[in-house]
């Protein structure tokens, strides 16, 4: 899933 | 970015620097949980292993290094340099009862089985019972300094913020990142209560928040 792709989020 | 995370990020610098401050300048550690900073500083360690591998932007960057330094800064004065005012016997919670399930969920729900997606899950699901060592210890000791219901009162808001950033997102972007939402929920249900008690004890009594 593209949430585990890069977590933009601090 | 949107200004429900900008707004959140920026709480959650305040809370971090209301506590350190609060710390150095009563150069004291009274009625802080040493284990919910120690749970703070692995937090940001595991989820910000990506600082030198992924790069988002210079905020995130910059904010990574500023929320690690001032956790570990944080523990520092805790364990190392106020030790003799830190009075474990109050700081009693059992870490491996928040360890051993989080550590066991982020193996079973995660996006991805590899160790930096691992890591990143474990360090979601542990910050959001990281402050359990901290409300306890508030709870055992019946009260808590004004000051310390500021700091949680903005860490309490920087992820009720952060919910909002994520409704936000997902209207405007389709962005829906179920672990991270799940957690933040229940990481913001817990101080429901706190918040409760924060308005009506300290903002309107203006003194140490005691429990009834």
């Amino acid at each position: 899933t593209d949430e585990a792709a890069n977590h933009d989020e601090l | 970015m949107n200004i429900f995370r900008l707004a959140g990020d920026v709480c959650h610098l305040v809370a971090i620097i209301i506590l350190l401050l609060k710390i150095w300048r009563s150069r004291s550690c009274a009625g802080i949980s040493g284990k919910s900073q120690v749970l703070f500083a692995i937090v940001f360690t595991t989820r910000y292993l990506d600082l030198f591998t992924v790069f988002i932007s210079p905020y995130n960057t910059i904010m990574k290094v500023v929320f690690l330094a001032l956790s570990y800064a944080t523990v520092y004065l805790i364990y190392m340099r106020f030790r003799n005012t830190f009075n474990s016997e109050n700081d009693s919670f059992r870490l491996e009862f928040l360890l051993v399930p989080v550590i066991g969920l982020s193996f079973l729900e995660n996006y991805a089985f590899t160790p930096l997606e691992i890591l990143w899950t474990f360090s979601i699901f542990l910050e959001s019972v990281a402050i359990m060592p901290q409300l306890f210890m508030i709870t055992k000791t019946g009260e808590a300094e004004s000051i310390t219901t500021h700091y949680l009162f903005f860490l309490g808001l920087y992820r009720a913020l952060y919910i909002a950033n994520w409704v936000w997102r997902y209207h405007t972007e389709g962005f829906f990142d179920q672990i991270a939402v799940v957690s933040g929920v229940v990481q913001t249900i817990f101080y429901i209560d706190f918040f409760y008690l924060y308005v009506t004890k300290v903002l309107r009594g203006r003194g140490k928040m005691t429990l009834p």
